[in-house]
């Protein structure tokens, strides 16, 4: 199944 | 200093709006260009940027970037204290704890102060557990157009839109699609991300295949943008 990924896999704010 | 008018207040107040339905403080940094806000939301799932013109207010003034760090429920309840037509007034020293708000009525007969402390805002927030995820969207663009689809635990639903068409609403729907991509979002995020609807007729979704989905509204003619950013649920 499908699981929330977090932004933080993607990219970190500033 | 930084000093900030704005002829009509309505703008803040759904900009204010669309960002508390995300994160309940925020780091707003005051530059020459004018405001801008980046924060995610406790569990780290969406992020909301938000920037606001210079152009926006009339006349600006920021001797030095500063970084307020704002309350968000707190400038919500003082911006309800104003009429939609009110002249809005921000002010904050360089080196002060205290954002100043005054709204004015048009026509002068009558003006409220309010001074608004700024708190110090950890960036590096622990997570919460992501424990309470409502119901996930899946969003499939193809080169006919766009469907959501919700599976429920009793219901299924979809809508579709058309490349050309119009939406439910009599509303333009236009795409413009590089490759076809299907992607999975709890619903929550996206029904926060429509708070924002009011500060713009149009609103853009950006996809990927596996990144995150980005929902932008443009302010006013060139005034500023709000954009949302949200990670997909995807496959361990």
């Amino acid at each position: 199944p499908k699981q929330q990924s977090s932004l933080l896999k993607f990219f970190k704010p500033k | 200093m930084f000093e900030a008018r704005m002829s009509d207040t309505t703008v803040m107040k759904r900009l204010m709006d669309a960002i508390t339905t995300l994160i309940d403080d925020g780091s707003f940094d005051i530059s020459s260009k004018g405001i801008s806000l980046q924060a995610m939301d406790s569990s780290h799932v969406a992020l909301v940027a938000m920037c606001l013109r210079n152009e926006a207010f009339d006349p600006f003034r920021c001797d030095r970037n500063l970084s307020l760090g704002i309350q968000c429920k707190q400038m919500g309840k003082i911006l309800k204290c104003s009429a939609n037509n009110d002249v809005m007034t921000l002010k904050a020293e360089d080196d002060g704890d205290v954002l100043n708000m005054v709204f004015e009525s048009p026509n002068g007969d009558r003006m409220s102060e309010f001074a608004m402390k700024l708190t110090d805002i950890d960036i590096e927030q622990s997570c919460r557990d992501l424990s309470n995820f409502g119901e996930s969207v899946t969003i499939c663009v193809t080169k006919d157009g766009l469907k959501f689809s919700v599976k429920g635990d009793s219901s299924n639903a979809s809508m579709k839109f058309s490349q050309n068409g119009a939406g439910d609403d009599g509303n333009d729907v236009s795409i413009d699609l590089n490759d076809p991509c299907t992607l999975t979002f709890a619903v929550k995020y996206l029904n926060h991300f429509t708070k924002a609807a009011p500060l713009s007729e149009r609103v853009t979704l950006s996809l990927s295949n596996d990144t995150p989905l980005v929902v932008e509204y443009k302010i006013g003619d060139g005034l500023g943008h709000i954009r949302y950013y949200l990670a997909p649920k995807m496959e361990e």
